[in-house]
C-alpha cells in the first residue's frame, strides 16, 4: 500500500 | 446577534449532506463576509472549506464575528426536519451556547424552530494560499461521481493523469484494472455538460478513492466540478454553489513508489 501524506506537510497551521 | 435567512433552505440541507460523512464536528464561522467552515477529517488527510457569502442570503445580520461549534450529524438531524421548499433562518445570540434553526413553509402557514446545543471544538485551521495549478479539469459533477463510484468497486486508489489527450482515471485491484479517459469536449448542447481541460504541463497523482467518493456527496450542489492538480500539492475538488460561494475539498496525494 502506498503511504498517505498529511495535509499539514503542505499547508501551515494558522 | 446573528440572523441569517436563506429562502432556498434546501441548499443548507445539501451542504450538510455534502460534508457530514467527511467531518464529525466543526466550527461554523460567521463574519461580515459570510458563513464559512474549514475542517479536516479525523486522519488529517482531507479538508473541506465552505463559503456562503453574505450577499447570497435574503437577510444577513452578523454584529460580530462568531464561531459556533456543531456536531454535523446533529445539524443534519435538525435540517432534515425542514421541508425542501422551506425558508431556513439560522439565529444565535451573542454568548449563547445554542443555535436556533427556524423553518418556514413557502406560504408561511407552518413555522417551526429547532434549538440545538453548541459545543466547544478545538480545531486546527490551515492557511491555504492561492496557487497556480498545472492542470485544471472542469467536468459534469455527475460524471465525476460515476467514475469514482465505478473505480472504487475495482481498486482503493485512483491515479488521475492529465495530458493533451485528456484526463485519465485509473485504478488497479485484485480482480483487475480499469482506465477511464475523458477527452476535452466543448461541443455540447449545454455548457454544464462540457469537459474542459486547462493544462500548463502534464501531471499524474494518486489519491485514495474513499475520500474522492466522500467528496462526491456534494454533487447535488452543482452541475459541474473543478479538479485542480499540481504535482507538489493536494488536489482541490471544487463544487460552486450558485451565486453564493463554494465547497472545496482538499486531499493530500499518496506518495509515489
Amino acid at each position: 500500500k502506498q503511504p498517505q501524506q498529511a495535509l499539514s506537510s503542505f499547508y501551515p497551521s494558522v | 446577534m446573528l440572523e441569517l435567512r436563506l429562502v432556498q433552505g434546501s441548499l443548507l440541507k445539501k451542504v450538510l449532506e455534502a460534508i457530514r460523512e467527511l467531518v464529525t464536528d466543526a466550527n461554523f464561522d460567521c463574519s461580515a463576509t459570510g458563513f464559512s467552515l474549514q475542517a479536516m477529517d479525523s486522519s488529517h488527510v482531507a479538508l473541506v472549506a465552505l463559503l456562503l457569502r453574505s450577499e447570497g442570503f435574503e437577510h444577513y445580520r452578523c454584529d460580530r464575528n462568531l464561531s459556533m461549534g456543531m456536531n454535523l450529524n446533529n445539524v443534519s438531524k435538525m435540517l432534515r426536519c425542514a421541508g425542501n421548499n422551506d425558508i431556513i433562518t439560522v439565529k444565535a445570540d451573542d454568548g449563547s451556547d445554542t443555535v436556533t434553526f427556524m423553518f418556514e413553509s413557502p406560504n408561511q402557514d407552518k413555522i417551526a424552530d429547532f434549538e440545538m446545543k453548541l459545543m466547544d471544538i478545538d480545531s486546527e485551521h490551515l492557511g491555504i494560499p492561492d496557487a497556480e495549478y498545472q492542470a485544471i479539469v472542469r467536468m459534469p459533477s455527475s460524471e465525476f461521481a460515476r467514475i469514482c463510484k465505478d473505480l472504487s468497486s475495482i481498486g482503493d486508489t485512483v491515479i488521475i493523469s492529465v495530458t493533451k489527450e485528456g484526463v485519465k482515471f485509473s485504478t488497479a485491484g485484485d480482480i483487475g484494472t480499469a482506465n477511464i479517459v475523458c477527452r476535452q469536449n466543448k461541443t455540447v448542447d449545454k455548457p454544464e455538460e462540457a469537459t474542459i481541460i486547462e493544462m500548463q504541463e502534464p501531471v499524474s497523482l494518486t489519491f485514495a478513492l474513499r475520500y474522492m467518493n466522500s467528496f462526491t456527496k456534494a454533487t447535488p450542489l452543482s452541475e459541474t466540478v473543478t479538479i485542480s492538480l499540481s504535482s507538489d500539492l493536494p488536489v482541490v475538488v471544487e463544487y460552486k454553489i450558485a451565486e453564493m460561494g463554494y465547497i472545496r475539498f482538499y486531499l493530500a496525494p499518496k506518495i509515489e513508489e
